[in-house]
C-alpha cells in the first residue's frame, strides 16, 4: 500500500512537471 | 521548483539514449557508439526544426567524416540561451564514445526539444516513457533550467 502511494506521488509529480512545461511559452529553438 | 537532486551522468546518458530513439530517424541509435559520429544527433536537430536545422545544413554531416561534431555543436547547441552548464567535450564523444559527454550533449538537444514549435509532441511522448526514464529527463531539464538565462 506504501508502494502504491509513493508510486502514485511520483507519477504525480512527473505529470506536474510535464503539464508545467507544456503551458510554458515556447523560446526560440537552436 | 524543486530539483532532483545531482544528475548521475551515466544514468543520464542510457536515459537519453533511450529517449533519442523515439525520434525515429534513419540512423541506428542503440548505443553510445551508434552515437559518436553525430549522425543521429544532426538528424534528431532536423526533426525538432527543419527550418533551422535545413537540408544545406545536414548535407554537412557525412556518416565517414571525424568534424561533423563541429557542425552539430556550434550550429546547433550553442544557441541555446544558457550559463554555466559543462558543455560537452565533443571530442571525448567523437574518439572515446565517452557516455558522460554524449549524456551532456543529448541534455543540451533535450533543451531544443523542449522549447521548440512541437514541443507538445515531444513531451507528450516523453510523458509515455517508462517512469525512471521521465524521472531522468524531468531532472536533466530541471537543471537546464536552472541555467537558462532570460
Amino acid at each position: 500500500d506504501a508502494n502504491m502511494k509513493a508510486g502514485a506521488a511520483t507519477e504525480g509529480v512527473l505529470a506536474n512537471f510535464f503539464n508545467s512545461l507544456l503551458s510554458k511559452k515556447t523560446g526560440s529553438p537552436g | 521548483m524543486s530539483t532532483s537532486g545531482p544528475l548521475d551522468r551515466l544514468e543520464l546518458c542510457e536515459s537519453l539514449l533511450t529517449w533519442v530513439q523515439t525520434f525515429g530517424v534513419e540512423a541506428q541509435c542503440k548505443t553510445v557508439e551508434d552515437m559518436t559520429n553525430g549522425v543521429v544527433m544532426a538528424q534528431a536537430l532536423q526533426k525538432i526544426d527543419e527550418v533551422y536545422f535545413n537540408d544545406a545544413w545536414i548535407s554537412r554531416i557525412k556518416p565517414d567524416v571525424g568534424d561533423n561534431w563541429s557542425v552539430v555543436f556550434s550550429y546547433g547547441i550553442l544557441g541555446q540561451h544558457i550559463n554555466d552548464f559543462t558543455l560537452p567535450d565533443v571530442s571525448l564523444i567523437g574518439e572515446h564514445s565517452d557516455p558522460a559527454e554524449l549524456g551532456r550533449m543529448l541534455q543540451l538537444i533535450l533543451g531544443c526539444a523542449v522549447n521548440c514549435e512541437q514541443k507538445q509532441e515531444y513531451i507528450q511522448t516523453i510523458m509515455m516513457m517508462e517512469e525512471s526514464v521521465q524521472h531522468v529527463v524531468m531532472t536533466a531539464i530541471q537543471e537546464l533550467m536552472s541555467k537558462e538565462t532570460p
